[in-house]
């Protein structure tokens, strides 16, 4: 794992956050659920809670989807390339390319070799939002690549180590790291 | 474009990933240091995007790279490889390039010439001084 320069991270005052959705991609509720479930990700590691808002301009951390240059300098390119960006705290921007076939659902099955798993990206950036940077682990979370038709949303111990560095772990695992790392959910549909 | 699932993509929907922004990274495939190959300017961009090439290097403006597989790119080639766990030949092998293609985070992997995506730890700048805005 590794941090941002500064190791910036969100306040000890602040361990319940907020998330808000850009009002104009009026995304469905299957959308916002795959977000909900890759915060879960992370707030099972660690004391912080996330709770979705319904006021985008308040909230702590801001999600939308978006094609090319969208603002912050940092423009999509299309169909697959790069897929999504965020930044380190307490910006909480939380950026995905528009253009690409994000899968909400069920991901195996043969595709054409540009289907994405939105949940494994989500989990991915909101480490980001929480101030790690991208790890050498394959097997983290925090590791820069996915493969298309890929599902990766378990943690992975570097990404725990990571994280519970900034943060500590969850009070509520009797101040143990977390929960077994088991089965990981780890898939390939095609 | 949201799916529940592969199956259920209209066919008209499918996208061309000959298309990705990247593709044309296939035809570098085998490229060292010393050549001068039509394409390599577009992937000094990308090292440089993702912080393994300094904003100042090699360039008479920000987006005007040369075709040469100079030093510099080589050193990005090496960082890069180092990143991903991939024999650090310095060169564009066939693995090397397999791992470039792979859509990715548009997160830089080297910010500020600080940082390294190993195990927490943090190496002193390069000497090229890379800079990367996130």
């Amino acid at each position: 794992y590794s941090f941002f320069p500064g190791r910036p991270r969100w306040p000890s005052r602040r361990r319940d956050l907020t998330y808000a959705f850009d009002p104009r991609n009026q995304l469905s509720a299957d959308v916002k659920r795959v977000f909900a479930n890759a915060f879960s990700r992370w707030s099972e590691w660690t004391p912080l809670t996330f709770t979705e808002s319904g006021n985008y301009f308040t909230a702590d951390m801001k999600i939308g989807f978006y094609a090319g240059e969208h603002g912050d300098g940092e423009e999509f390119d299309g169909v697959l390339g790069t897929l999504a960006h965020a930044f380190a705290p307490p910006r909480g921007l939380l950026h995905l390319d528009s253009d690409e076939t994000w899968i909400v659902g069920e991901i195996s099955g043969s595709g054409t070799g540009a289907e994405m798993d939105l949940e494994s990206v989500a989990v991915h950036e909101i480490g980001h939002l929480l101030g790690l940077g991208h790890s050498s682990v394959e097997n983290a979370i925090m590791f820069p690549t996915i493969a298309s038709g890929m599902r990766k949303v378990e943690l992975d111990r570097d990404d725990v180590e990571g994280i519970q560095e900034l943060y500590g772990s969850n009070p509520g695992n009797n101040g143990t790291t977390g929960p077994s790392f088991g089965e990981r959910e780890v898939s390939r549909g095609c | 474009h949201f799916f529940p699932n592969i199956s259920s993509i209209p066919p008209s929907l499918l996208p061309n990933t000959t298309k990705s922004a990247w593709n044309t990274f296939t035809n570098l495939s085998g490229c060292h240091s010393g050549q001068n190959v039509a394409g390599i300017s577009k992937l000094k961009s990308y090292f440089r995007y993702f912080g393994y090439i300094s904003n100042n290097i090699n360039t008479t403006s920000k987006n005007n790279f040369t075709d040469e597989f100079d030093d510099a790119l080589e050193r990005a080639v090496l960082n890069y490889q180092k990143n991903f766990n991939l024999n650090t030949t310095g060169e564009l092998d066939e693995e090397t390039v397999k791992q470039i293609l792979k859509p990715r985070c548009g997160v830089a992997d080297i910010v500020n010439g600080s940082t390294t995506m190993n195990s927490g730890k943090v190496t002193p700048p390069p000497s090229n001084g890379n800079t990367v805005a996130h």
